[in-house]
């Protein structure tokens, strides 16, 4: 337990009315080693237990706080504030129909979330349509079609296409005609280093304009988290992150180094294999799941 | 590091770094680190540093017995376990594929009965690689359709049996057990089987890598790895991890999605990317 751990660190320690550079030595170092564990990028950590530290020295300790319990409270406080606060509410006025793409590497739960969000959206009042639009594993078409059916939400028939540009075509067109008033696209998972399909995805967001662009991220996602959002993000520009298996074991450090690097909010967390195994993010609930 | 260096604690720093981006893990990263250690003072160029710790990392590597996957005593069956969406399916295809190449008869089976479309996607890799395969279409218990895969396996002399089983994750209690169920239907068709079960990991995974294997070999015997997704930028680092402290040999490395993009465990090369 970190914060076991940070305690005893200052235990060792005498008359430590405030939280010097000396008596936090060996506290930064274990909160160091405890985001290393929980995955936070090196880099990420670097930073964020240098901010830690400024924040910290010289800080009188608190009424009823001893000095490891003050640096808890600040570790704490610096993770929830960088993993971006609670999830703002989606506002639908700015796009009809309201484009949402998902995108994403390989195998971290896409097509599973975009039934989850349009099963989420249904219940708001949402009419969502999902649209499949990876042509390339076998049986992803079948597979999203199969979770439509399990929620009753409308998915655009997509077998005989084998562009996706031209299913978005023909999915807005629908959309507009049948009155649904949100897309929600899942697109094939790829590698952020496969230019071909990084350029897909770029073409894809220029014919729908989306108003969100979703990082479908894998809970248990190590060091290369920064790398991979990263280029994502650079070349989509992403309007949030959902982070998937949480129903695991794995810290989520990912979830820090991805806020960090991507400037995107954390928007929903996937909690399971069910279409209703689905809820906002809360900060405060990830960021005391990494510091252990 | 460009260069000579002093080995010192400045360079350590920097070699921690280095250790640490690849997902080595903590432990293991301190393990190699306080070797390096002993030679403090010395001066070493940025190549000679390189390939030491490349030495390193191979070391522990090599430190695990790679037994050969048997293949010569007929069935051999083969158990395919993971988390969610690390490549088991598409890791089937191409194993099928690998062995069908060989002149074997393949025999997959579908036991992942549970998610949407995972049926029809084990058909078309069966059907790409050549194998043939045995599906059970309304059962929801894999138990069920392992059962018919092993009486067909004797009545029709296939060679390999692989089991394809859904997703799970290794902290929850209900899908291990049901794990377990599978293989104990095996093991009572077949006494010396499941011959190997293949634990998936996909190289991005940081060290919850640790926790699936431990959870898998405890509660299902895993006996190899297989490390996929490596085409990526992730290095798999975590593989080193598990080496280290579970002896858990890596038998193959998914480098694509194509069929043909499985190559064999070779530790040498695994340690040159990893330290690129
Ligand atoms: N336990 C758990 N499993 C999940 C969660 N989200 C998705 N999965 C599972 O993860 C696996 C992969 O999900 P998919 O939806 O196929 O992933 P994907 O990103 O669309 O995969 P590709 O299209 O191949 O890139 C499936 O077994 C899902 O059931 C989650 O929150 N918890
Ligand atoms: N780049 C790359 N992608 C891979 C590799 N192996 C599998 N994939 C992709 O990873 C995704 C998930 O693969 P699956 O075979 O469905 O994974 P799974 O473990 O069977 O998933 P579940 O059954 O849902 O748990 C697919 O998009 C695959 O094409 C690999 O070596 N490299
Ligand atoms: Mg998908
Ligand atoms: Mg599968």
């Amino acid at each position: 337990q970190l914060s076991n751990k940070i305690q005893d660190t200052f235990r060792k320690l005498t008359g430590k009315a405030k939280l010097s550079e000396e008596n936090m030595q060996d506290a930064l170092a274990e909160i160091r080693r405890a985001l290393l564990e929980a995955d936070v990028n090196f880099k990420v950590v670097k930073t964020f237990i240098e901010q830690v530290k400024q924040k910290a020295l010289g800080q009188d300790v608190l009424r009823g706080l001893d000095p490891g319990q003050q640096l808890v409270k600040i570790v704490h406080g610096g993770l929830v504030e960088l993993l971006g606060g609670q999830a703002r509410e989606i506002d639908f006025s700015r796009q009809k129909p309201y484009v949402i793409m998902v995108v994403g590497l390989q195998g971290t739960g896409k097509t599973t979330t975009c039934g989850k969000l349009a099963n989420y959206l249904a219940k708001k009042g949402k009419k969502p349509l999902l649209v499949p639009c990876d042509v390339y594993r076998p049986a992803a078409i079948l597979q999203l079609q199969t979770v439509g059916a399990g929620i009753d939400v409308p998915v655009f028939d997509s077998t005989n296409l084998n562009k996706p540009l031209e299913i978005v075509d023909r999915a807005l067109a629908q959309a507009k005609k049948d009155q649904q008033d949100v897309l929600i696209v899942d697109t094939a998972g790829r590698l952020h280093i496969d230019d071909t399909l990084m350029d897909e995805l770029k073409q894809l967001k220029a014919k729908l304009n989306p108003s969100e662009i979703f990082f479908v991220a894998d809970a248990m996602t190590g060091q290369d988290a920064v790398t991979s959002a990263g280029a994502f993000h650079q070349a989509l520009e992403l309007s949030g992150v959902i982070m998937t298996k949480l129903d695991g074991d794995a810290r989520g450090g990912a979830a820090l180094s991805i806020s960090e690097v991507t400037g995107a909010r954390l928007r929903f967390v996937g909690l399971g294999e069910k279409v209703d195994d689905f809820e906002p993010f809360h900060p405060d609930r990830m960021a005391g799941r990494i510091l252990g | 590091f460009p260069g000579l260096r002093k080995i010192d604690e400045s360079l350590l720093e920097e070699l921690e770094e280095i250790l640490i981006s690849t997902d080595l893990g903590f432990p293991t990263t301190q393990m190699i680190l306080e070797k390096i250690r002993k030679n403090k003072g010395q001066d070493l160029d940025a190549v000679t540093l390189k390939k030491r710790l490349q030495a390193e990392i191979e070391a522990i590597l090599n430190q695990v017995p790679r037994p050969v996957i048997p293949l010569d005593e007929a069935p051999s069956i083969f158990l395919v376990v993971g988390v969610n969406g690390v490549g088991k399916t598409t890791t089937i295809g191409k194993l099928a594929h690998h062995w069908k190449e060989q002149g074997k008869r393949v025999l997959i089976c579908a036991a992942d009965t549970f998610r949407a479309a995972a049926r029809e996607q084990l058909e078309v890799w069966s059907k790409r690689a050549g194998a043939d395969i045995e599906i059970k279409e309304n059962s929801n218990d894999p138990a069920a359709v392992v059962y018919d895969a092993l009486e067909r396996v004797k009545a029709e002399k296939q060679d390999i049996l692989i089991i394809d089983t859904a997703g799970r994750l290794h902290n929850n209690p209900n899908l291990m057990n049901e794990l377990a169920k599978v293989k104990r239907v095996i093991t009572r068709e077949f006494p010396n089987g499941p011959h190997r079960v293949f634990l998936i990991l996909d190289a991005i995974t940081g060290q919850n890598a640790l926790q699936q294997a431990k959870q898998f070999v405890e509660k299902v015997g895993v006996t190899d790895l297989v490390i996929t997704k490596l085409d990526g930028t992730a290095k798999g680092g975590v593989a080193v991890a598990i080496a280290n402290e579970l002896s858990l040999p890596i038998q193959f490395i998914g480098v694509g999605e194509q069929m043909d993009q499985l190559l064999p465990f070779d530790a040498a090369s695994f340690s040159e990317s990893l330290i690129g």
